[in-house]
Order: structure tokens, then C-alpha cells, then sequence
């Protein structure tokens, strides 16, 4: 691997 | 991790404007460092197919306060960079696409800059930057909650 940023998202919102 | 142009130069060795295409790819991977490129088979709505350049990664969408880091794959055209990139969402497995004006249930996304794509003006870092400034309005992709 090299070294990419790990996907992260907001949580939704009910 | 270090840019490989002779891997790319490999890799692109069928596209109509290779060299214009590594040069462009090189200028990207200044900004955007972490993108993973490789050659897939990409198969197109009415089925056709063709190995074509793409690129993985994240980008940075900062939303309310926090930045995330939004999945994304582009895949590049071997007529680059005389059309656009066919651009979508790689949401992780805990993550769901929230369908806008510019992305559709597929995760594909859709922006003026890609509707509007027009070489020289248009590049991929600029694509980028448009991508980052519309996904802060509207973000693309939220993270289930788990059980």
C-alpha cells in the first residue's frame, strides 16, 4: 500500500 | 511513495495523447500524492469495454467543521485530455451514498466542470478542486451507523 488516507464519512443524521 | 513515470508510460502505452496524459498524471500526483493508479477494464453503459487508466484515493471535504476523507475513483479516458474523466464514489463497505445533483445511485459523479470539459482549460486537478468545493456543499457519502 502507500500510505493513502483512510475513507471516512460523516455519520447521517435521522 | 515515489511517482513511477515509467510504469505509467507502461500503463498508457495505447492512449492517443500518452505523453500529454503522464504529464498531467505527474502535475496530479504533486497535489494529490496518495492516489493508486492502474489499468482495469472499464465497461461502458452499452457494454463495450476497454482497459483504461484509473486512479484511487481520497479527497479531503471538509463539513461542518470536520474534514473527511471522500473515496473516489477517475478513470481516464484513452482520448485524454480531450474528454473527461469518468468520475464515481468508492464508498467503503460502511458507507452509503446519499444521491444529489451530483452523484447518482451508482456513486457516479456528475459536475459542470466534467459537463464543460474542454482541453487546455480543463485539467484534473482542476476537476478536483471542483469536486472538493461541490461535495462541501452537498456531501456525497455517509457512514452507517453500526449495530
Amino acid at each position: 500500500l502507500n500510505g493513502g488516507t483512510i475513507p471516512t464519512a460523516p455519520p447521517s443524521y435521522t | 511513495m515515489e511517482f513511477d513515470c515509467e510504469e505509467l508510460r507502461r500503463l498508457l502505452a495505447k492512449y492517443k495523447f500518452r505523453d500529454l496524459t503522464v504529464e498531467e498524471l505527474k502535475n496530479v500526483n504533486m497535489f494529490y500524492p496518495h492516489f493508486r493508479y492502474s489499468l482495469d477494464t472499464y465497461v461502458f453503459k452499452d457494454s463495450s469495454q476497454r482497459d483504461l487508466l484509473n486512479f484511487t484515493g481520497t479527497i479531503p471535504v471538509m463539513y461542518q467543521g470536520n474534514t473527511y476523507n471522500i473515496p473516489i475513483c477517475l478513470w481516464i479516458l484513452d482520448s485524454h485530455p480531450f474528454a473527461p474523466p469518468i468520475c464515481f464514489l468508492k464508498p467503503t463497505a460502511n458507507m452509503g451514498i446519499s444521491v444529489g445533483k451530483h452523484v447518482d445511485a451508482q456513486g457516479r459523479i456528475y459536475l459542470p466542470y466534467l459537463q464543460n470539459w474542454s482541453h487546455p482549460k480543463s485539467v484534473i486537478v482542476g476537476l478536483i478542486k471542483e469536486m472538493i468545493a461541490k461535495f462541501q456543499e452537498e456531501l456525497p457519502l455517509y457512514s452507517r451507523s453500526s449495530s
